[in-house]
């Protein structure tokens, strides 16, 4: 079950971006991912309605993830009904 | 749709709403599960070329060509990752990796939001007339974000953040989840930035009404849409063995049951189950129903499932009676065999009959469609209710439109039922929700927007409150609108400003207008952190000022929802305190001529009410003025609520507002 994986929305605050990184915020995304978890896959990246990215993580990796430097906030995925 | 543009006052009146060049070119963003391309909903035949600024894409996939884009349908994507990751691959035999939609839901609303005039539509002959978009000149782009598994936040958000940077002026959702936090709801963190980047966002409230706090989609950056009915209805009469008549509603279109009667069972005592009054599939005793007309009650399953259910176990008709909770609401359903909705009162004397008599009998009589209802709209018994459990000092849902048995276009993949055994195909379907009442919402923004291409997504949802009406033509405040689910006058809760109004919202004179800094204030008051809203607003930039003073109560909504707490009522009042006063503060633009407004304030018994001024003089488009309006009140005790109204008139325009008061 540690080990099981869902999906998490990962919130960065764009002005924390390390410079070497640019303007590719994909790239910093990818690294951010790749530091906490080496399995975890990126699903999207979003930029305009706000800035971070989807992807599947266990539950010990979000919890890196939310305490990793830049991070806002992660939130696990919800499942949304049509009206 | 048919019948609402005239049910709204804006068939026919395109010189309503003049399109002010290539600025009032608006395309309304709609997540759903995407579209049926070859529906005539989305002919584009005179309309100009699709503007310069539009970035869309029809994304290309299983059954569906990028070539099926047009001037009308712009723009087409799909966004699957989230609900194939969660929920392994999909199957492909039920569903396309595509925008093409498998379900009908997304042509509906899409449709209904902005399709193009097609003359001759009906549904087997139901709501026959010319079917329109509220919006029939505006451009459509659909963002599959929900599949026969659900829509999945990852998904969502990837949806909203392509109509964002596509271009889209007006987003339509007509979906929801639990009513989580702000910071943690996706739709409400899409919805900051879009409102952010100038986008309207139009959502559905949800269908768990009549209870209480049912919302969905509260957040104050978002149009929040409930559901009301039509002056359309389409009856069908159950007449008994006993000689008595009740009218109930069908869209039952094939072959008319035998005028002699047919014996008649209660579901409930033809089953081996406990639950056999629900028409569960496998539930019907076959030879206890063969041949016979079947009473089941609606609740745990699909309305339309227990239809096949009957049909299947042999059954030759079906009265579905409502419970308690959906009241006398009429809902309509193409069901595919001789079957009749009754309200709950309805349905109890039927069974009561069946219970009574050794042996009944009873036979349906549809009788097709029937316009000029009256009274109406009477607010859906489903449309979730107020009071806003997230926050109660924004009153919520903002408004109501039809959504209560909405003709639209549909998919070629599924019934007008949607359950699989129905093989029949239409190119129009009658469905009902909140989902029907958003993009109604979602359209007519679109007409505003592109009659006013400079008022804020704030000041369009103003402009569509302020102008609600709350009581019904003519009648004054002695009329107030109904409630399906009681028979009985609604309340703010259930319309919050009321039913939308169209033709009065273009010139409403004044507005409540919002920008990214008030909700940003509003956030503050609730105490959020700058991470939570950097998380919301996708920036550290905005952050609370130390030591300020902050209150939701200065949000400057187009309604007002004043929550007191009993408990300090009652401790202020024990330490001397007369009363206790609320005073919140709002700033009106002008969007009109000059014009000296004076304000109207009334409220419940016991609540007094002080505006500061009481006149406001605006002498140029534009112009600002701000007013103060203190509540006073005793404490009443914890559960009491309580109603009144706030209106600023200059003898030409009504600018009102709903007052909603708590004690909790």
């Amino acid at each position: 079950a540690a080990e099981e994986r869902a999906t998490y929305i990962v919130h960065m605050a764009k002005s924390a971006m390390p410079a070497e990184y640019g303007d590719d915020h994909g790239e910093w995304y990818g690294a951010s991912l790749r530091s906490v978890s080496g399995a975890g896959k990126m699903l999207y990246a979003y930029d305009t309605v706000l800035h971070g990215f989807s992807a599947r993580l266990t539950a010990r990796e979000a919890r890196d993830m939310a305490a990793m430097d830049g991070v806002l906030a992660v939130n696990p995925e919800a499942r949304y009904e049509l009206h | 749709t048919t019948r609402t543009p005239e049910f709204l006052g804006i068939a026919g009146n395109d010189g309503l709403f003049p399109q002010s060049g290539t600025a009032g070119d608006v395309v309304v963003g709609v997540l759903d599960t995407g579209v049926w391309p070859e529906s005539r909903s989305y002919d584009d035949a005179g309309l100009g070329e699709v503007p310069s600024w539009w970035k869309g894409e029809c994304m290309a996939g299983t059954g569906f060509n990028s070539s099926a884009c047009n001037r009308k349908l712009v723009g087409a994507r799909f966004f699957n990752r989230g609900y194939e990751a969660a929920m392994g691959p999909m199957d492909t035999t039920r569903e396309s990796r595509s925008p093409r939609d498998d379900d009908g839901h997304g042509t509906h609303t899409s449709s209904t939001a902005a399709g193009a005039a097609v003359s001759g539509a009906s549904l087997l002959g139901f709501a026959s007339g010319t079917a329109r978009g509220m919006a029939p000149r505006a451009r459509v782009a659909v963002y599959k974000v929900c599949w026969l598994g659900g829509c999945f936040s990852s998904d969502i958000l990837a949806g909203m953040d392509a109509a964002v940077a596509d271009g889209c002026g007006v987003l339509s959702l007509s979906l929801g989840g639990g009513a989580a936090d702000y910071a943690r709801d996706s739709v409400a963190i899409g919805a900051f930035a879009a409102m952010e980047q100038n986008v309207l966002v139009s959502c559905s409230a949800g269908n768990a009404g009549p209870g209480t706090s049912t919302l969905s989609n509260v957040a104050p950056w978002i149009t929040t849409v409930g559901a009301g009915t039509l002056d359309r209805d389409f009856p069908a009469y159950v007449s008994l063995g006993n000689g008595k008549n009740y009218t109930g509603v069908s869209l039952y279109a094939g072959k008319a049951l035998p005028s002699t009667p047919l014996p008649i069972v209660y579901a409930a005592n033809a089953s081996n189950s406990t639950a056999g009054n629900l028409c569960m599939p496998g539930t019907l005793t076959p030879e206890k129903v063969a041949g016979k007309i079947v009473v089941c009650d609606r609740g745990v399953s699909a309305r339309v499932q227990k239809g096949f259910v009957v049909r299947d176990a042999g059954g030759a008709g079906m009265v579905l009676s409502n419970t308690a909770t959906n009241g006398e609401e009429l809902v309509a359903d193409a069901h595919l065999l001789p079957a009749a909705g009754v309200g709950a009162k309805e349905g109890a004397a039927i069974k009561a009959y069946v219970a009574s008599d050794p042996s009944p009998t009873a036979t349906i009589v549809v009788a097709g469609t029937q316009v000029d209802v009256r009274p109406s709209p009477v607010v859906a018994a489903f449309s979730s209710r107020g009071p806003n459990m997230l926050t109660p000092e924004i009153l919520k849902p903002d408004i109501i439109a039809p959504g209560v048995n909405i003709l639209a276009a549909w998919t070629g993949k599924a019934g007008p039922t949607g359950i699989a055994a129905d093989t029949r195909r239409v190119a129009f379907n009658i469905i009902s929700g909140t989902s029907m009442s958003c993009p109604h919402v979602s359209g007519l923004a679109a007409l505003l927007r592109s009659a006013h291409p400079e008022w804020s997504p704030a000041a369009v949802r103003s402009a569509l409150m302020t102008t609600a009406y709350s009581t019904y033509a003519g009648a004054g405040d002695a009329n107030p609108l109904l409630d399906a689910a009681t028979g009985a006058p609604a309340t703010p809760f259930d319309y919050g400003a009321g039913h939308v109004d169209p033709a009065s919202a273009v010139d409403p004179g004044l507005v409540y207008d919002l920008g990214t800094a008030d909700y940003v204030d509003f956030l503050c008051a609730l105490n959020y952190t700058s991470t939570m809203i950097a998380a919301v607003a996708r920036s550290k930039s905005y952050g609370c000022t130390e030591g300020k003073a902050y209150s939701v109560y200065n949000l400057n909504y187009p309604s007002f929802a004043v929550a007191y707490s009993t408990a300090s009522s009652q401790a202020a009042e024990s330490s001397g305190a007369a009363a206790t006063t609320v005073t919140h503060r709002r700033t009106l633009t002008n969007v009109g001529a000059a014009g000296t407004y004076k304000v109207s304030a009334a409220a419940m018994p016991g609540v007094a009410v002080a505006v500061e001024p009481t006149e406001l003089a605006f002498t140029s488009a534009g112009e600002k003025k701000s007013y103060t309006v203190s509540f006073t009140a005793k404490s009443q005790p914890s559960g009491t609520a309580g109603f009144g109204r706030l209106v600023w008139s200059d003898g030409k325009h009504s600018v009102a507002s709903p007052i909603a008061f708590t004690w909790t």
